[in-house]
């Protein structure tokens, strides 16, 4: 069993809030996650539905990540069926 | 598809949907379980150059290039990231990794959506006849972001995405992932995207019915399709030792039982598992069963698996018989040995004859497809009820729409019941869900989309809502299987869909991006939460919002049943998309516990695209017992065409 086992997360960004230091948003993106995970890596970034990205995190790296600034939400990965 | 064009008015010589061009510039994507290419569903013979807004692509994977593409099948990607983070990497001796569908259920939508005409289609000689979808000009995409192990978020939503980017006009999505918040709802958070592009987003209302509350896709910005019958069926009866007849479906072929009548028994009466009547695996003795019809209750396992565990413990055939859960709805199947679905009654008044006949016998006649049958359509019982379980002011589902026994395009990854066993490969299979019914609407707005490309999607929705039936020829309302009674608009909407009706609705009901937004603000969203869907900061400004004015084409009025007088006034704005008219309003109501009026009574429209509003106040007089519902209708027309909205009044 892993100690700290990691779940996939939908992290949606206010890109409007991005820094001006960032050339672009996925540089924000990237150095936002690196700052509570040294090892987590974007799944996907998402440009036209939501600004954000989806990636594998801790629920310790969760938290700190809902601190950071720009986060709008961090939403767990839900599965869906067809009918 | 087959049957279904026909059933909707299409397919006629003198079609108001012309074979034209404009038509075929129209994109369909789907989210599903990917595509078959080599299906003749997607012969692109006679399709012009794809069109030039398209920035798709045909990725290439397991078993599957860009060569797979045409001018049908215009764009086929994969998402499975996510997928592959939760439950590890894909192993592609079960499952393509690529846009190829190991499964059937995406190349089923997907043709039912868009499929070229294919003359001589069946399934083993059932429902023959020429099979096409709804648009036969409109173009598809195929987004695979469902697995073995199931669809997830991450992929739909990079779906989504990807779609909005490669310029689909039309998106069908046939899956759900329960009841979150909008905000939290990938596929409503990437549908409030795509709308806000102009994309039309169609999505299955799902499969929990006859539950109430059991809607899945319920966002207003998400056209939610629930599920009716055909005209269509395929008898097979029960022919039982005492003389008794019993109706029931079927979709086998293969060796026929012998002509004699044969031992018959019932599964719980051939098993020492306390579950024994639902013939699950493992569970029939062989002894008992060997050289015997059985009859195996519905539930809990796969109707098809029912079937095979009776064929592997010996059996000769099955009767398969409906519980309270299902009522008297029959659902065909391709079973691998003799076997026919009955309705609840028929099963109980079988199984009594079981345990009064010391020596029981049955045989099953099969008598293939039958057509015209009525009354037709019927609300399926599966198919997902309202009301609405997060916003109970919006009228959920929007419509039904075919979705049982429906003919279609298939995998020739595996057979047409799905079991590992079945080593038939079928071009076409019968199957039933919300997810059958979803992309005939996609279709039917990929239509109307090329027919009125200046329609916005809520105009395209308004048209299908408005123009929708809720009674037979015979004036009688449309039926609800599940009870046997008239259903309601928690079971279909605004009714059923009209294509031909909906060419020419006469006005619509349309909704702006900033509409959409004004309804979250309403709903009390934060900001954080509508800047989830909408991108942008601080979308409420400092004035009063309310979800009674949002311009949606139906009402669900909330009294709390308290009693003394409530007053709920509700504003709506009509466009006129026809020539010019004058309109009067007309109300039915089954209640004299709500008076209802609407000022004006005449709409009077000079040129289109004008714009006319009115006022309907729905004043409760009286106390009703909590969670009591009644319904009504509001109906405007000039004599020609009628523009219909269902009311939905419930007590709380």
């Amino acid at each position: 069993v892993e100690e700290n086992p990691k779940s996939t997360y939908i992290i949606r960004m206010a890109k409007y809030q991005m820094p001006a230091v960032f050339e672009h948003h996925t540089r924000w993106y990237d150095s936002s996650l690196k700052s509570v995970s040294g090892s987590a890596e974007m799944l996907y970034t998402y440009n036209n539905v939501v600004h954000g990205y989806s990636t594998k995190l801790t629920a310790q790296e969760v938290e700190a990540l809902k601190a950071q600034p720009g986060v709008l939400s961090v939403w767990p990965e839900l599965k869906y069926e067809l009918h | 598809t087959t049957r279904t064009p026909e059933f909707l008015g299409l397919g006629k010589s003198d079609s108001i949907y012309p074979e034209s061009d404009s038509g075929s510039d129209v994109i369909i994507g789907v989210l599903d379980t990917g595509v078959w290419p080599e299906s003749k569903s997607f012969d692109d013979t006679g399709l012009g150059p794809v069109p030039s807004g398209w920035k798709g692509a045909c990725e290439t994977g397991t078993n599957f290039s860009a060569s797979n593409c045409n001018r049908k099948l215009i764009g086929a990607r994969f998402f499975s990231k996510g997928y592959e983070a939760t439950l590890g990497p894909i192993d592609t001796s079960r499952e393509s990794k690529s846009p190829r569908d190991d499964d059937g259920h995406g190349t089923h939508t997907a043709s039912t959506a868009a499929g070229s005409v294919v003359e001589g289609a069946s399934l083993f000689g059932y429902a023959q006849g020429s099979a096409r979808g709804m648009a036969t000009r409109a173009r598809i995409a195929a987004y695979k972001v469902c697995w073995v192990g199931g669809c997830f978020s991450s992929d739909i939503l990079k779906a989504i995405d990807q779609a909005v980017e490669d310029n689909v006009n039309v998106l069908s999505m046939s899956l759900g992932g329960g009841m979150s918040d909008y905000y939290r709802d990938s596929v409503a958070v990437g549908a409030f995207a795509a709308m806000e592009k102009g994309i039309f987003v169609s999505c299955s209302a799902g499969n929990a019915g006859p539950s109430s509350f059991s809607l899945s896709n319920l966002a207003p910005w998400i056209t939610t399709v629930g599920a009716g019958t055909l005209d269509r069926d395929f008898p097979a009866y029960v022919s039982l030792g005492n003389g008794k007849n019993f109706s029931g479906v079927s979709l086998y072929k293969g060796n026929t039982l012998p002509g004699t009548l044969l031992p018959f028994i019932y599964a719980a009466n051939a098993s020492n598992a306390t579950n024994g009547n639902l013939c699950m695996m493992g569970t029939l003795i062989p002894e008992k069963v060997a050289g015997k019809i059985v009859i195996c209750d519905r539930g809990v396992n796969a109707r098809v698996q029912k079937g095979s565990v009776v064929k592997a413990a010996g059996g000769l055939g099955m009767v398969l018989a409906n519980t309270a859960a299902n009522g008297e709805e029959l659902v065909a199947d391709a079973h691998l040995l003799p076997a026919t679905s009955v309705g609840q009654k028929s099963g109980d008044d079988i199984k009594k004859y079981l345990s009064s006949d010391p020596k029981p016998s049955v045989t099953i006649l099969f008598e293939g497809t039958k057509v015209g049958v009525q009354p037709s359509p019927v609300v399926a019982a599966f198919s997902s009820r309202g009301p609405n379980s997060i916003t109970p002011e919006i009228l959920k589902p929007d419509i039904i729409a075919p979705g049982v026994n429906i003919l279609a395009g298939w995998s020739g990854a595996l057979g047409p019941t799905g079991l590992p066993i079945d080593d038939r490969r079928v071009p076409f299979n019968i199957i039933s869900g919300t997810s059958m019914s979803c992309p005939h609407v996609s279709g039917l707005a990929a239509l109307l989309k090329g027919a009125h490309p200046d329609w916005s999607p809520a105009a395209i929705r308004s048209a299908l809502m408005t123009t929708a039936y809720t009674v037979y020829k015979n004036g009688r309302n449309i039926l609800d299987i599940a009870t046997g009674k008239p259903s309601t608009p928690f079971d279909h909407g605004a009714g059923h869909v009209d294509p031909i009706a909906a060419h020419d609705p006469g006005l619509v009901y349309d909704l702006t991006v900033d509409d959409y937004v004004n309804f979250l603000c309403a709903l009390n969203y934060t900001d954080d939460q509508i800047s989830g869907l909408t991108r942008k900061e601080g979308s409420c400004k400092a004035k009063k919002y309310s979800v009674t004015d949002f311009n949606y084409p139906s009402f669900a009025v909330n009294f709390q049943s308290t009693g003394g007088s409530t007053v709920a006034k509700y504003t709506r704005t009509l466009t006129n998309v026809g020539p010019a008219g004058t309109y009067k309003v007309s109300l039915k109501s089954e209640t004299q516990m709500v008076k209802v009026s609407v000022v004006p009574e005449t709409l009077t429209f000079s040129q289109r695209n004008e714009k006319k509003s009115y006022t309907v106040t729905f004043n409760a007089v009286g106390a009703m017992k909590p969670n009591s519902n009644s319904f009504g209708h509001i109906e405007w027309s000039d004599g020609k065409h009628t523009v219909g909205s269902p009311i939905a009044f419930s007590w709380s």
